[in-house]
């Protein structure tokens, strides 16, 4: 236990979730996607401490890499990653004139863990 | 070299989306309240926090993960002939199923017919539309184009507004065998004799029908790859 260092992060490195808004006018694609006009898609980033993945929504897993990378520094720490998702539904217009709306699953970040 | 990167990751994710390449439509169809009303419901579920299965499409009844509507591409057949003498309408309608890929199951299949608002108030019982399968292609007749043997579908008796044809089995027949495919025939007849006054009043509503007209097929399909475990679930 003396031989893990304790960690030196601040609460804003944490894991977490942050806000990354898709407008698809950016991607050139207000041409043919009818709706939305973007979406709420969020991205995780952040640090995950072995001493706090438990408290970071971290699996069991990421608790034992996050241990053993305290242990050899040559195993790469627990990495934050979406652990819930959701949906999003898209109208837009093919090439035949065809108007198109389909679901398309695990497209909006909701929550993140380690 | 970001360019290429970012053309390349588009070309994935289109894939993934289901497209063979960036969608360049010269202007946007008008979308129909019940693709509006599905999308509004679906936005409105995930943006409180209800989990909706995205392979059943509640609004419409049936299972499906991916809407399509799919505009008529036929064309208006027209005859030289008195109008007394000759349908009101002629017109044949095409729909072309190309965009529905082999691996998906279709579910439903509605063709919606919008006459135009109260087309028929001023005639009575006098017109019948009838819809036909085209079973054999188009042949020619003194530049008169007419199409070749055909299955009545349906007919109805003093058409108005818009109008709603199960086609499901049709839809099914073309897609598994395209070229099978030579589309529709939708016809609208005037019954009865009618003196000079009428016909002209009949003439002018026949005219104001052809530009009214609107068809497009509403198809629903199910991808079993993207739909297993919520097919399971049911």
């Amino acid at each position: 236990r003396a031989a893990i260092p304790a960690p030196k992060v601040s609460c804003k490195n944490l894991c977490h979730r942050h806000q990354l808004f898709i407008n698809f006018r950016d991607l050139g694609w207000h041409k043919w996607i009818i709706a939305p006009k973007g979406f709420m898609a969020n991205y995780c980033h952040g640090d995950c401490p072995f001493s706090l993945t438990t408290s970071l929504n971290g699996s069991n897993y990421a608790f034992m890499q996050a241990l053993m990378h305290a242990v050899d520094p040559a195993i790469p720490q627990a990495v934050c990653i979406p652990t819930k998702l959701s949906p999003i539904s898209m109208l837009y217009q093919d090439n035949d004139d065809n108007v198109i709306l389909r679901h398309y699953e695990d497209m909006v970040v909701d929550e993140c863990g380690c | 070299a970001l360019g290429q990167t970012f053309q390349f990751q588009e070309h994935a994710f289109l894939q993934f989306l289901g497209l063979d390449k960036v969608p360049s439509p010269q202007k946007f169809q008008p979308v129909p309240y019940i693709l509006k009303k599905i999308f509004h419901d679906q936005e409105t579920a995930a943006t409180i926090g209800i989990s909706r299965d995205l392979c059943y499409v509640k609004e419409l009844g049936v299972q499906g993960n991916i809407l399509r509507l799919l505009p008529d591409q036929g064309f208006f057949l027209y005859s030289k002939n008195l109008p007394q003498a000759s349908p009101c309408l002629q017109k044949l309608l095409y729909f072309n199923l190309s965009a529905v890929k082999d691996e998906e199951r279709l579910t439903m299949a509605q063709l919606g017919l919008d006459l135009g608002p109260n087309t028929y108030y001023h005639l009575g019982p006098d017109l019948e539309l009838v819809l036909s399968l085209v079973q054999e292609p188009h042949v020619w007749d003194r530049s008169i184009p007419k199409p070749g043997k055909m299955f009545v579908l349906q007919s109805v008796p003093w058409p108005q507004g818009v109008l709603h044809f199960n086609l499901l089995e049709v839809a099914k027949d073309w897609s598994n065998n395209p070229q099978k495919n030579l589309g529709l025939f939708l016809e609208i007849l005037v019954k009865g004799q009618r003196d000079s006054g009428v016909n002209f009043q009949l003439e002018d509503t026949c005219a104001r029908l052809r530009c009214s007209l609107h068809a497009s097929l509403l198809v629903v399909t199910l991808n079993p790859k993207q739909c297993h475990s919520s097919s399971r679930k049911r």
